[in-house]
C-alpha cells in the first residue's frame, strides 16, 4: 500500500 | 457590467462534492474556476470560453466569489437540462443569478452575496504523460461506481490495447477492462482512490468521452471536454507502492 501524497507537493502556490 | 448564460448547469452538480466554496474569474475571454478540494489531494480546473455562452459580455476582470453548496442547491431544481444566467454590476458585492427551466419556462432569479473567498492560486506544471486514454465518460463511470460499491480503490493498469481497473478489499476483489485507441509510451500501472474517481465521473453527463492522461509519481488528469471548454480534475498519486 502507498501513500497519499497531497497536491501540493507538485503543485506550487502563489 | 458582466452577463454570461450558460446550457450546462449541470457542470456545478460536477465539483460541488470537491469544493465548497470558490473564485470565479471572470474575463472578457471567458470564465475560469482553479481550486483544490479540502482534503488537498484533488485539484479541479475549469474554463468555459466566451464562444460557449449566449450571450456573454464581461467589460472588465471580475472575480465572484460563489458557494457551490448553494449553487447546487439552485441547479438541482432544473437538472442538467437548465439554463444558468449570472449577471453584475460594476460593484460585485452581489450578483444576480437566473435559472430557467427548458422544460417548464419557470425563470428563477436570485440576488446572491458574494463571498470573500480565501484562495491558494496553484501553478499547474506542463507534464508528459507515459499515457493518454480516452474512453467513453459512462463506460468509466459505471466502472468507478461499480467498483466502489465494495472497495475503496482501484489499481490502473495500462497497456497496448487495453486499460484495466482493478481493485481489492476485505471481501476479495474485482476488475473491469476496456479496449482502447490510444497511443501509450510504455506500459503503465498505479494506485488511485476510487472514491474521487466516483466524485470526478459526476461530470459525465457534460461529454460522451473522458481522458485519462496517466503516469507514475504524478498527479494524474480526469479530463471531460465541454463546449468551447474542460473540465480537468487533477489527482495526487500513493507513493512509495
Amino acid at each position: 500500500e502507498g501513500t497519499q501524497s497531497t497536491i501540493t507537493q507538485f503543485f506550487e502556490g502563489s | 457590467l458582466f452577463h454570461a448564460r450558460f446550457e450546462q448547469a449541470g457542470l456545478v452538480d460536477a465539483i460541488k462534492d470537491l469544493i465548497q466554496d470558490s473564485d470565479f474569474h471572470c474575463r472578457d475571454s471567458g470564465i475560469a474556476l482553479r481550486n483544490m478540494d479540502n482534503s488537498q489531494v484533488a485539484v479541479v480546473v475549469i474554463l468555459l470560453e466566451a464562444g460557449g455562452f449566449l450571450p456573454y459580455h464581461c467589460d472588465r476582470r471580475l472575480n465572484l466569489g460563489i458557494s457551490l453548496t448553494s449553487l447546487t442547491k439552485i441547479v438541482h431544481y432544473a437538472g442538467d437540462e437548465a439554463t444558468l444566467a449570472l449577471k453584475a454590476n460594476d460593484n460585485p458585492d452581489t450578483f444576480n443569478l437566473v435559472l430557467e427551466c427548458l422544460q417548464t419556462g419557470c425563470i428563477i432569479k436570485y440576488d446572491i452575496k458574494s463571498r470573500d473567498i480565501d484562495q491558494e492560486h496553484l501553478e499547474i506544471p506542463k507534464t508528459d504523460y507515459a499515457a493518454t486514454i480516452t474512453i467513453p465518460s459512462a463506460e468509466f463511470q459505471r466502472i468507478c461506481r461499480n467498483l466502489s460499491q465494495l472497495l475503496e480503490s482501484v489499481a490502473n493498469e495500462a497497456s497496448e490495447e487495453r486499460i484495466k481497473f482493478s481493485s481489492s478489499g476485505d471481501i476479495g476483489s474485482g476488475s473491469a477492462t476496456l479496449r482502447h485507441n490510444s497511443d501509450l509510451t510504455g506500459p503503465i500501472a498505479l494506485t488511485i482512490s476510487l472514491k474521487y474517481l466516483v466524485n470526478f465521473s459526476k461530470a459525465t453527463a457534460l461529454s460522451y468521452s473522458v481522458t485519462l492522461s496517466l503516469s507514475s509519481e504524478v498527479p494524474q488528469l480526469v479530463e471531460y471536454k465541454v463546449e468551447s471548454g474542460f473540465a480537468r480534475f487533477y489527482f495526487a498519486p500513493q507513493i512509495g507502492e
